[in-house]
């Protein structure tokens, strides 16, 4: 789950 | 740790405000549909539509607090649920169309032009009309929401380390929040004690109709990948592969 990982663990703007 | 010092007013407007933009499809319908050119941009709204489910997810108080594997399950889990209940709600007022966006609408007739999926635009349209016969309120819808995505994962895996046992004790009281939201909101309706929990059983039975047109779109999403009847990339093809593979 690469994109999803990345979404989930990215800063909120 | 206490359960969320929200009460169930603040946790509504939290989940209120978590509520992702309306988005717009932004591409030339060319009509008549083929299958492929439908299947093309239902799967493009779909992709860009999860990118922002995911952003109210991480909104949804609570959600962050639970582990990431946890975060990745739910979302894996219930991503269809999510998508068709947007699209529900979007439609409860247009008996007889899907809202798919502003820019995307379809009548019921119009999915003949794609195998297999007029069975699931019809349960889309019954589902949605007994939203509209319960005159589902948007504080009512966003709790509902919540529900699914705290709900989809709950019985499909018992936790074994102390890590899953602790996020999963984490998820009931969030689940219990939300359902003591969901409980605030039907009790201003102005209805008798007796008729909110008549609502309430109502409102959560419709949750096992969303959980089985989702499987069944689900199911019709692999079916046009396979055939390649549209090509499904990114994000949508991740949540897609998921389900499957945990399925086959």
């Amino acid at each position: 789950h690469t994109k999803l990982l990345q979404l989930l663990t990215t800063k909120p703007e | 740790s206490p359960r969320l010092a929200l009460t169930p007013e603040q946790f509504i407007s939290r989940i209120m405000e978590a509520e992702p933009p309306q988005i717009y499809l932004m591409e030339e319908l060319k009509k008549p549909f083929t299958e492929s050119s439908m299947m093309m941009s239902l799967t493009n709204l779909a992709d860009k539509e999860l990118v922002l489910m995911i952003s109210w997810a991480k909104k949804i108080p609570g959600f962050m607090e639970l582990s990431l594997s946890d975060q990745i399950h739910l979302l894996k889990c219930c991503w269809l649920e999510i998508l068709m209940l947007g699209l529900m709600w979007r439609s409860v007022d247009h008996p007889g169309k899907l809202i798919f966006s502003p820019d995307f609408k379809l009548n019921r007739d119009e999915g003949q032009c794609v195998e297999g999926i007029m069975e699931i635009f019809d349960m889309l349209l019954a589902a949605t009309s007994r939203f509209r016969e319960l005159k589902l309120q948007r504080e009512e819808y966003v709790c509902l929401k919540a529900m699914i995505l705290l709900n989809s994962n709950l019985c499909n895996t018992t936790p074994q380390t102390a890590e899953e046992v602790e996020s999963r004790a984490k998820l009931l009281r969030l689940l219990d929040s939300v359902i003591d939201a969901l409980v605030w909101a039907i009790s201003k309706l102005g209805l008798s004690s007796q008729q909110q929990t008549l609502r309430l059983g109502h409102l959560t039975m419709l949750l096992s109709h969303i959980r089985h047109v989702s499987n069944k779109g689900m199911d019709h999403l692999s079916t046009m990948k396979r055939k390649n009847v549209v090509l499904v990339y990114d994000l949508l093809l991740e949540m897609l592969d998921a389900n499957t593979s945990s399925s086959s």
